[in-house]
């Protein structure tokens, strides 16, 4: 898996806020710019 | 002046962090509410068909869920011990957590909208402790940061 | 004068968001105990899930996948690369360091 932890969103069960997902699928939606 | 120019400043800094932290506490309010009510709703169903529904038709807390089309071609990764999950996408998704899809079914009572009917605000309140009332009072109203 | 009048009012509103400040953080740490006591009660657990028409009915998508995994999984979601075939590609990441993950492929027909 090339991740590459510097440009990689992260969330974690229980433990982030929704506000963390709402980030990572706005990133999704604009194809990652 | 100056002192008062570095007053307003630190006035300024200090409404903005106590902006977020009410919105991260209704957040905590509605994901409360949300899961004691998930947790009412399933007991009563339980009781009503006095039966508790069958492992594979349930999706057990905490989840999340990832949504995408049905054209999307998913290619999915498993370690061994299954500890490590990697999926591969061509098409985007979109990801959400428990309590959105709580939100969703409306366990909520609409307070992450601020839009609650009287007896919902009845049952909201009921939820929570005496100190958080007045939040949820406000946030019934309409006040959602 | 006016402008000491202004300083010393500013002050009294900087105490005044100082103990409302303590009190929302004072609020949150016991709400984030109670959620956490709630989560972990075995009465409650034993009520906490949707039903696969709960999610079909909460989202619009034709295939969802529902993960379950335990408190502190981590997922990952590095910002999309374009593949080789000039298609952009999409991942998620998933690790838990406690128990197994389960996936769920739900999909609505």
């Amino acid at each position: 898996s090339s991740l590459t932890p510097s440009t990689a969103y992260t969330y974690r069960f229980t433990g982030s806020p929704s506000k963390e997902l709402s980030d990572i699928n706005q990133m999704i939606r604009q194809g990652g710019v | 002046a100056q002192e008062c120019e570095d007053l307003k400043a630190e006035r300024q800094r200090r409404q903005e962090r106590i902006k977020q932290k009410q919105s991260q506490l209704q957040e905590l309010i509605v994901q409360q509410i949300a899961f004691k009510n998930l947790v009412q709703r399933n007991r009563e169903v339980e009781q009503q068909s006095k039966r508790s529904p069958s492992a594979n038709t349930i999706i057990q807390l905490p989840f999340i869920i990832i949504n995408t089309s049905k054209k999307t071609i998913i290619d999915c990764s498993i370690s061994n011990d299954k500890f490590e999950y990697l999926f591969n996408f061509d098409s985007m998704f979109e990801i959400h957590d428990d309590v959105e899809v709580l939100k969703r079914l409306g366990l909520a009572l609409g307070l992450e909208s601020g839009r609650c009917s009287a007896e919902q605000m009845k049952i909201a309140t009921s939820l929570v402790s005496k100190a958080l009332q007045p939040y949820v009072t406000e946030m019934a109203q309409g006040s959602v940061n | 004068q006016e402008v000491l009048e202004q300083v010393e009012l500013l002050k009294a509103n900087i105490a005044d968001l100082e103990l409302q400040e303590r009190e929302l953080d004072m609020q949150k740490a016991c709400l984030q105990q109670s959620i956490k006591q709630l989560n972990e009660d075995p009465y409650s657990c034993r009520y906490s899930y949707v039903m696969h028409e709960d999610i079909c009915d909460a989202f619009s998508g034709d295939t969802l996948l529902a993960v379950m995994a335990p408190s502190g999984t981590q997922l990952e979601v590095p910002v999309p690369e374009m593949g080789h075939n000039g298609q952009k590609k999409y991942q998620v990441n998933l690790r838990s360091h406690s128990a197994p993950i389960q996936v769920m492929l739900i999909n609505r027909e």
